[in-house]
C-alpha cells in the first residue's frame, strides 16, 4: 500500500460517501444518472467475486464492502425510495446499458490475462468501470445545471483513478515486473474522459461561477 | 502470477 493508493482509495471512498449524504439528506437524486449507478454496482460485482474466497487483508475486504453496500444501495434509492424516486429525471437518463456492457463484455473475453471465469469477469469491470461514467456525464450536458454536490462527486470519481495511476507508476518502480498494461490502459482511458469535465470544472472553481458544460 | 499484481488493489 502507498500513499497514492491510499489517497485513490480514500477519494473513491469520499466520493459514494458524498453522493450517498445528498440523496440521503436531500432526498433527492437530481442530476444523477440511475445507469451509471447501476454500472457501478455490476464493475464492483464483477470486480470483487473474490471477497470471500481470497482474503488480502481487513482493510481490503472492509472496502470492498463498503464499495458494494454504497452502490446497491444508490441504485435502491433511486428505484425504489418513494420521495427520491420523484427526482430521478428518466426522460433525460437515456443512455442504453448494453451499449457499454457488451463491447466490454466482448472485449474482455479476447483481451485478458487470463481465460478464466473470474479472470474474465475481472477484466471485465476494468473496462466497463473506464466508460461507466459515460451516462452521468451525458445527463450532466443535457441537464446542462450542475449543483455542487454532483459536480464534487463527479469529480472525486476522476480523480480517484487518477490517483490509482500514480500507484500504479511508483509500483512500477518499487516492485519487480509489476506491469499490467490492460489495467493501465483502462485507468489512462477511465481518467481521459474526465479531463473535459476536470476542464469545465476548474474553469467554473476558478472563475467562480456556476458549473456549465457545453451542450 | 500475472493476474496476482492487480487483486490486491480496489
Amino acid at each position: 500500500m502507498n500513499i497514492f493508493r491510499l489517497a485513490g482509495d480514500m477519494t473513491h471512498l469520499f466520493s459514494v460517501l458524498v453522493l450517498l449524504l445528498k440523496i440521503h439528506t436531500i432526498k433527492s437524486c437530481a442530476g444523477i444518472s440511475l445507469k451509471t449507478q447501476e454500472l457501478y454496482a455490476l464493475v464492483f460485482t464483477t470486480r470483487y467475486l473474490d471477497i470471500f474466497t481470497d482474503f488480502i487483508s481487513l482493510y481490503n475486504t472492509v472496502m470492498k464492502l463498503i464499495f458494494l453496500g454504497s452502490s446497491f444501495s444508490i441504485v435502491w434509492y433511486i428505484r425504489r425510495h418513494k420521495i427520491v424516486r420523484r427526482s430521478y429525471d428518466k426522460d433525460q437518463d437515456t443512455f442504453r446499458h448494453y451499449f457499454l456492457v457488451i463491447p466490454c463484455l466482448v472485449l474482455a473475453v479476447f483481451i485478458n490475462h487470463k481465460f478464466t471465469f473470474k479472470e474474465v469477469m475481472w477484466t471485465f469491470s476494468l473496462y466497463l468501470e473506464a466508460v461507466a461514467i459515460l451516462p452521468q456525464l451525458v445527463l450532466l450536458q443535457r441537464t446542462r445545471n450542475i449543483d455542487n454536490l454532483t459536480g464534487q462527486y463527479v469529480f472525486l470519481l476522476g480523480a480517484y483513478r487518477a490517483l490509482y495511476i500514480l500507484n500504479w507508476i511508483y509500483r512500477h518502480f518499487t516492485e519487480p515486473h509489476y506491469v499490467h498494461w490492460i489495467t493501465w490502459i483502462a485507468g489512462v482511458v477511465q481518467t481521459l474522459l474526465y479531463a473535459d469535465f476536470f476542464y469545465y470544472y476548474f474553469q467554473s472553481w476558478k472563475n467562480n461561477e456556476k458549473l456549465q458544460l457545453p451542450a | 502470477s500475472q493476474g496476482q499484481g492487480h487483486k490486491d488493489e480496489l
